[in-house]
């Protein structure tokens, strides 16, 4: 598992 | 997107036009933490300066958009239009107290050392104290009205809903993000006592008055 910083969040 | 992630959104939208329509309905922001609506409004800057870098959906940049102008619109209502009931003398919380560890935090731990991972490391850990000014407004006056405690529940439950959808996240896609899961943790922790007298006293009819 590999951390994923991608923003698609509020 | 999954249903948690959708309801914790909707959540969030409820609790900001729960807010305005307080505001706007009564002609009064009495009650309500001017302190905790400007750190809302630097999270919501802070965080969503990427509109302008990264486009993700046309519903992420919808509420992205709405998160800031609901946010301004607060602030102009509170400092402004209703600027005479806006209870100063009860909302002393000092914000400073929050800001500074908050930047010191965001630039020590973070995942990547630049401008805009900054801000938004930064925005999030904000966010998870930004409701302290208001909880502390209403623990000094003792009570808060219905609708400031209905706004207040939406508004803690928008974490927690999220918190949901981090495990699924982790569990469907193997997505996470420490930073956020343990800001989001810290947050909902936070509203806790609120969530208990919510449930045990509002919801049954009463007004959220706290033990003297």
């Amino acid at each position: 598992v590999k951390e994923c910083t991608k923003k698609d969040e509020l | 997107m999954n249903i948690f992630r959708l309801a914790g959104d909707l959540s969030h939208l409820l609790a900001i036009i729960i807010l305005l329509l307080k505001i706007w309905k009564t002609r009064s922001c009495a009650g309500i933490s001017g302190k905790s609506q400007v750190l809302f409004a630097i999270v919501y800057l802070t965080r969503y300066l990427d509109l302008f870098t990264t486009y993700i959906s046309l519903y992420n940049s919808i509420m992205k958009i709405v998160f800031i102008a609901a946010s301004g619109a607060t602030l102009y209502l509170m400092y402004v239009k209703f600027k005479a009931t806006y209870d100063h003398n009860h909302d002393s919380f000092r914000i400073e107290f929050l800001l500074i560890p908050c930047v010191i935090l965001a630039l020590i731990i973070n995942h990547d050392f630049t401008v805009m991972e900054i801000l938004w490391t930064f925005s999030i850990y904000l966010e998870s104290v930004a409701i302290l000014p208001q909880l502390f407004l209403v623990s000094k006056t003792g009570e808060a009205e219905s609708i400031t405690s209905h706004y207040l529940f939406a508004l803690g439950s928008y974490r927690a809903l999220y918190l949901l959808n981090w495990i699924y996240r982790y569990m469907a896609e193997s997505h996470y993000d420490l930073i956020a899961i343990f800001a989001g943790v810290v947050q909902t922790i936070l509203y806790c006592d609120f969530f208990y007298l919510y449930i045990t006293k509002v919801l049954k009819g009463k007004k959220l008055q706290l033990p003297a």
